[in-house]
């Protein structure tokens, strides 16, 4: 099963995916 | 960009703690981060072809809303950005849809398949996700094959500054996600990465120390998990102590083909411990004895 972490561009996506999966 | 996540699971620490197994195995879910979203130059609030495609291709949807200024000062407006968000995804539908009905107007036949799509064009094109609607299983089963975005399970993550990551999550953030039959929570991430950097014995004070009662990470995973609507049931033995997710209604025959599918073929019969049984008695055996198993 696949979760997809999407957002407009400024809202820290990849912040909050590297704080949760990392 | 993908990341795997263990499911924290309580349940699986006792179970490993009463049995010692070689082998202790959590659930897992996977997380891809999609690159941002980007409207199509030439329609402004259509999402792009490839954003959709990718997010067409996601199980279930976690929206990261800003909630704290942009880099000019600007506060955020995550109310509105879930509104655009989600305007965009109902538009990725409807076109899909009308795409669709175009082409049975030249095929006979499919005639369920028209009467619902017909059905859903107006609730889309006034607004409202499909997944807001209540659809039956056999009308869900029907639209599977298309992949619909706004019909996907959605949590809305609202990425706050560290001094409000213990403010409770903002009504008019909660009742817009509410409207969009979304789930939502509020978290730091720059906080959760502060977390994740602390030895495992210091994060429950550093948490206490700023009000919380847990990690958002871990209130994160257990919301990405009833989002896919999975749950867990649990082996155990010396060997391993797992949890295997399985979809919320699996039956017992097709969980056990999970385990291997040499046991789904030659499935007979599973004897189940209800967990709490389990823990109230101690063993498999004392189960057994008081017709538990």
């Amino acid at each position: 099963m696949k979760v997809g972490l999407t957002g407009f561009p400024g809202a820290g996506k990849t912040t909050v995916f590297n704080a949760l999966t990392g | 960009n993908l990341g795997v996540i263990k499911v924290p699971d309580a349940r699986v620490d006792a179970l490993a703690a009463i049995y010692q197994p070689r082998k202790t195995t959590y659930a897992e879910v996977s997380f891809v981060d999609f690159p941002p979203a980007r409207s199509a130059p030439e329609r402004r609030t259509v999402l792009d072809a490839a954003t959709v495609a990718q997010l067409r291709d996601a199980d279930a949807l976690v929206e990261v809303v800003r909630g704290f200024p942009d880099v000019a000062g600007a506060p955020p407006t995550p109310a509105a950005d879930l509104e655009s968000f989600a305007a965009e995804l109902v538009l990725a539908d409807l076109a899909v849809i009308e795409k669709r009905l175009e082409r049975l107007k030249k095929e006979k036949g499919h005639e369920r398949e028209r009467a619902l799509l017909e059905r859903l064009a107006p609730s889309l094109e006034a607004g409202t996700p499909l997944r807001t609607l209540g659809l039956a299983p056999e009308e869900r089963a029907l639209l599977a094959g298309f992949a619909f975005l706004s019909l996907r399970p959605l949590l809305v993550v609202l990425n706050v500054p560290e001094a409000a990551a213990a403010v409770p999550l903002p009504e008019e953030v909660a009742a817009r996600a509410r409207a969009e039959g979304a789930e939502a929570m509020a978290l730091s991430a720059r906080l959760e990465a502060e977390i994740a950097e602390l030895e495992p014995a210091d994060r429950d004070a550093f948490l206490a120390d700023l009000g919380l009662a847990e990690s958002a990470r871990a209130r994160f995973i257990r919301a990405s998990y009833a989002l896919l609507d999975l749950i867990s049931f649990l082996t155990t033995g010396e060997d391993e102590c797992r949890a295997w997710p399985i979809r919320r209604g699996t039956t017992a025959l097709k969980a056990a083909g999970k385990v291997h599918s040499d046991i789904e073929r030659g499935f007979i019969r599973a004897e189940v411990i209800a967990y709490d049984e389990f823990m109230r008695l101690g063993s498999e055996a004392k189960c057994r004895e008081a017709g538990k198993l």
